[in-house]
């Protein structure tokens, strides 16, 4: 599968029924795309309400040749019979379908339920398979319609981009997606990496550069798909790659690519057996010397002897006073530390030893 | 040797159409050659027919054979398969 980024940023779309071909009843066409939508709702927490007049998320019509502005067009009977655009505002989400061809209710003709299903998919953010079992597929497969149409190539892409169905029976709760700014935003690990930072939230992570304003919102796994969500803590090493950790696994990341043999365990740094989990790291550029904290204790890691060094654990209140008992994420900006906890941010001078400032923990993505 | 029978000659005519306007619409071929002088021996239209092929799982060959023609017929999605 492959997919377009992003996805829609949120589970509830509408759509509209632009016109009707005359080839099938209204009822009939009706029924097409309803179902056609529940193919996706049915592996996502996706919902889709119909809307009869205004802008939907997908706005559906029956078209010919050149039409509007749609900077695509079709070509008459058979060739192309529909086409659809990413999610997005303005044409995003638009679909639109061929009525030079002949649409049917079975397979007589082209199957409308078939043909809209394969197109939503376009809508939703997928792009082509080259599995020829998938419903993405590009060409027109004739199915038997009471066949379900999704492979499981369909399921893994419509899944990465929008998770699956949440265990809870509730649907609408579905895997949540987290706002940049939401002020009880907390976050599961935050890295340097070069010259940007990433900060980790479930399946997201967002992005931004030193002193550039933008901030990117990506899925982990648009750029790992090796690596799980809801990691623990990452940090940049000096020798330009970054570690991330969840469990007794971490992970090694060299010029964005997940390096072979990884992961490994977190006791071939160092630590003791009864380490179970790395809450944050933070590797301090000046000294080499990377700090972990783990539940109320942090330990220091010589990063060009590869050791721990001596006298360690020792207690986060002790050696960062004033930040709290436990660290959520770390990382370090322009010779600061700063320590995330809960919805708190600490900006920390390591030399004096003090907190320089305490602010929400999202101000880094201009809320 | 006989010169190719006209209506072979047409039917090649119309088939190298049928892929330029296929490989265009779904392999930007168009949009690449613009950017590239293509050259002589028409490699980057080569390039594009066996960036198809494998997509669709076909030999990939690179010339215009029946399997890639066929394919190339079949109804389909106007979504292009590359460069989205």
């Amino acid at each position: 599968y492959g997919y377009t980024l992003p996805g829609w940023r949120k589970y509830n779309l509408t759509y509209r029924i632009m016109n009707y071909t005359p080839d099938m009843a209204r009822a009939d066409v009706d029924e097409a795309i309803q179902k056609a939508l529940e193919v996706w709702s049915k592996v996502t927490p996706l919902t889709f309400t119909k809307i009869f007049k205004g802008i939907a998320d997908i706005m559906i019509a029956f078209r010919t040749r050149v039409h509007g502005r749609c900077p695509r067009y079709f070509d008459g009977p058979l060739g192309v019979l529909g086409h659809a655009f990413p999610p997005g505002l303005g044409l995003g989400g638009d679909t639109h379908f061929d009525e030079d061809e002949n649409w049917t209710k079975d397979t007589a003709g082209f199957s409308l339920f078939l043909v809209a299903a394969h197109e939503f998919g376009h809508a939703l953010g997928l792009s082509h398979s080259n599995d020829q079992t998938a419903l993405m597929f590009p060409n027109y497969v004739s199915l038997d319609p009471s066949k379900y149409p999704l492979s499981q190539d369909d399921i893994d892409g419509i899944q990465s981009i929008y998770g699956g169905l949440p265990t809870t029976p509730s649907k609408p709760k579905g895997p949540k997606i987290p706002h940049a700014c939401d002020p009880d935003l907390t976050f599961d690990a935050i890295t340097n990496i070069r010259r940007e930072v990433m900060f980790f939230k479930g399946r997201h992570l967002w992005r931004i550069y030193h002193d550039i304003t933008d901030v990117e919102f990506e899925l982990i796994a648009s750029f790992w798909p090796s690596l799980p969500a809801d990691l623990q803590a990452a940090y940049e090493n000096p020798r330009d790659k970054i570690l991330v950790f969840k469990d007794e696994n971490f992970w090694m990341i060299g010029a964005y690519n997940v390096l072979p043999r990884y992961p490994r365990s977190i006791h071939i740094l160092g630590f003791p057996r009864y380490v179970k989990k790395i809450d944050a790291a933070v590797c301090d550029q000046d000294t080499r010397k990377t700090y972990f904290f783990v539940g109320i204790w942090c330990w220091r890691y010589d990063e060009m002897t590869r050791t721990m060094d001596r006298g360690y654990p020792q207690r986060i209140v002790r050696h960062f006073p004033g930040i709290g008992l436990r660290v959520d994420a770390a990382f370090q900006h322009k010779g600061f530390f700063y320590f995330f906890r809960g919805s708190k941010q600490f900006e920390y001078d390591i030399k004096a030893k003090s907190i320089t400032r305490i602010m929400r923990t999202n101000t880094w993505f201009q809320c | 040797s006989s010169a190719l029978p006209a209506d072979q000659k047409m039917e090649n005519e119309e088939n190298m159409q049928l892929a330029q306007a296929y490989l265009n619409q779904f392999y930007s071929l168009e949009i690449e050659g613009s950017h590239l002088v293509q050259s002589k021996n028409g490699s980057l239209l080569d390039g594009k027919i066996r960036e198809m092929q494998a997509f669709f799982g076909l030999t990939v060959t690179g010339t215009l054979d029946s399997n890639t023609l066929e394919i190339m017929k079949t109804p389909r999605c106007g979504v292009p398969d590359v460069g989205q």
